[in-house]
C-alpha cells in the first residue's frame, strides 16, 4: 500500500513499509501515532540509504510531508512536545498489546490479534524515536513480535496455539 | 576523474547534511 502524498517506495527502503502502512491506518484514528510511525520511518530510512536518487527522493518527500503535518497538527501537543508524544505512543501501543494479549490468553486466536501483536510490537519500534526503552517494554516488543509470528504460524499451518 | 568524485562526495555529503539539518529542526519545531 503507498503512501497518499509520496512516490512510490524504492525496494532499498522496504525495512520501512510496515512503519508507513500502519502511520497510514492510524491517519484517521489517530494523527499522533500516524506522526511518529512516519518520523521513526524517516529516521530509519536515513540509516538504511540517503544516498541513491530514489531514496533521496523518497526521504525528502517524506521529509516534506512531515514538515507539513506538524505545521497542520500545530495545536496538538503531543505533536509538538516529545514527551506527551511519548506518553501517547506508549500508552496507545500498552493497549493494542494488552488487547492482543487478553485474546491469547481466553484462547481466541485470530488474523486480528496477530494483527495486534505486530502492530504493538512496531509501535513499540517506534518509541525508540525517544531514546532508549525500558526493560520492560523491551520485554513486551520482543513477546509481541515473537507471538504474532508464532499465532500467525499455528493458523496458517491449521494447528492450535499453546 | 579525481576531481569530479571529490566534488561529487562533497555535494552528496552536503545534501545529507541538509536532511539530517531538517529533522532536526523538525524535532524541534
Amino acid at each position: 500500500m503507498a503512501t497518499p502524498g509520496l512516490p512510490p517506495l524504492p525496494p532499498a527502503l522496504k525495512a520501512i513499509q510496515h512503519y508507513l502502512k500502519t502511520a497510514t491506518e492510524h491517519e484517521q484514528r489517530d494523527q499522533v501515532v500516524a506522526y511518529y510511525c512516519q518520523l521513526y520511518a524517516m529516521q530509519k530510512g536515513m540509516t538504511i540509504d540517503r544516498k541513491s536518487p530514489d531514496c533521496k527522493h523518497f526521504l525528502v518527500s517524506l521529509m516534506d510531508l512531515l514538515e507539513k503535518k506538524k505545521q497542520q497538527l500545530i495545536d496538538n501537543e503531543a505533536v509538538h512536545n516529545e514527551m506527551v508524544g511519548q506518553a501517547h505512543v506508549e500508552n496507545y501501543a500498552l493497549k493494542v498489546f494488552l488487547f492482543a494479549d487478553n485474546e491469547d490468553r481466553a484462547g481466541r486466536f485470530s488474523k486480528n490479534v496477530v494483527k495486534s501483536f505486530y502492530t504493538a510490537g512496531m509501535l513499540f519500534d517506534v518509541l525508540t524515536n525517544f531514546g532508549e526503552l525500558s526493560d520492560d517494554v523491551e520485554k513486551n516488543r520482543k513477546y509481541a513480535k515473537w507471538k504474532a509470528a508464532y499465532i500467525h504460524r499455528c493458523l496458517k499451518n491449521g494447528e492450535t496455539p499453546t | 576523474g579525481s576531481t569530479i568524485g571529490t566534488a561529487s562526495s562533497t555535494q552528496a555529503s552536503t545534501e545529507q547534511d541538509e536532511l539530517s539539518q531538517r529533522l532536526a529542526k523538525l524535532r524541534q519545531m
